[in-house]
């Protein structure tokens, strides 16, 4: 049992070859119905999966209260996944801040 | 203020959307708060317009003009709050459907099926964003989406979260205790509704720790506005 206090937040080495990321990556593209155009296509894919998938490993450390793992968007680099489905425009500093028109009065909160 | 608190059980919440390959979560959370506010006004849940707001916003910050609204390109829940007030309202889902790019704007103010009366811009306080959530309905939020790349389920509470708010996603409720095993407690939680689809994290749906110990995880306290419907018949 690992002490849930300290938690390992590095890779623990033989990573890839632990995940075998290609059978995963089989799996994903039956699940999720993904055809690439080429072999060469394909290949890419299957490396930004690897990179993916020891990215939801990290994220299941740092986050051990919820589970992480392979998902539809788990064959897109962090800058498409970002391009593609987020797209919120940064907000002005006036709209974090408060002091603009309209903001809310406080409510009670008790009872 | 209640305990626990779900608004999808109260018939505030449509059904979960999704936003496809296009940077349009802005309008699916301005719609969603909407969505509520016109329940709460009329007692009647109606599925509104995502693709009006993306076809037809371009409202821009009062503050800064070169921030507008654009389409698949992002937006801001607030000024998509703003260009409502001023178009007169949204039309339904099925009068105007999501295509998931933007397109010439359509249009059609005899065809609006809800209204914003108000709207506001919520403090970072959690007991502030409950109170509202219980008195206005569901809540436009941004948050940090680095997590939710690789979410599936859980009550997501990272020990490292980044601020920087990247999406747009509706507050529908929370909980006083979701399980933790790893760090022996009950955790509470925030329940929000994403726009990828139902076959992403829990049919949809993201939950992310609230609480004295885990406040603004994610820079989730840090965008919070609620709006008011006008009562239509």
């Amino acid at each position: 049992e690992e002490d849930p206090l300290i938690e390992q937040v590095v890779g623990g080495g033989d990573e890839l070859g632990e995940l075998d990321a290609e059978a995963h990556f089989a799996s994903f593209e039956r699940r999720f119905g993904r055809t690439y155009r080429d072999a060469g296509e394909r290949a890419y894919r299957m490396s930004v999966f690897a990179a993916n998938l020891r990215r939801a490993r990290r994220h299941q450390r740092l986050d051990p209260t919820a589970t992480h793992g392979v998902t539809k968007f788990s064959d897109l680099t962090p800058g498409e996944f970002r391009d593609r489905f987020l797209g919120l425009r940064r907000p002005s500093l006036e709209g974090l801040v408060g002091g603009e028109p309209h903001e809310a009065p406080i409510l009670p909160t008790d009872g | 203020l209640p305990d626990d608190f779900d608004w999808r059980e109260r018939g505030a919440v449509g059904p979960v959307k999704d936003q496809g390959s296009c940077g349009s979560c802005w309008s699916f959370s301005t719609s969603g708060a909407l969505e509520g506010a016109h329940f709460l006004a009329t007692g009647k849940l109606e599925v509104l317009s995502e693709q009006q707001m993306v076809d037809c916003d371009h409202e821009c910050d009062a503050s800064e003009s070169r921030a507008c609204d654009s389409g698949c390109n992002g937006g801001l829940m607030t000024t998509a709050f703003s260009y409502l007030m001023k178009s007169g309202g949204l039309q339904s889902e099925k009068d105007y459907p999501y295509a998931g790019r933007e397109n010439t704007c359509k249009f059609d103010k005899s065809k609006i099926v809800a209204q914003v009366k108000n709207f506001s811009v919520i403090s970072v306080n959690e007991d502030q964003i409950a109170a509202n959530l219980v008195k206005h309905g569901p809540l436009a939020i941004a948050i940090n989406a680095a997590y939710m790349q690789t979410y599936i389920g859980g009550v997501s509470c990272p020990f490292i979260c980044g601020r920087h708010l990247d999406h747009g996603v509706l507050l529908v409720g929370y909980g006083s205790a979701g399980y933790a095993p790893i760090r022996f407690k009950e955790k509470p939680y925030w329940i929000i509704k994403n726009s990828w689809g139902e076959n992403w994290g829990e049919k949809g749906y993201y939950k992310i720790c609230r609480g004295p110990h885990d406040k603004n995880k994610c820079g989730v306290d840090s965008m919070v506005s609620s709006v008011t419907a006008i009562h239509t018949s």
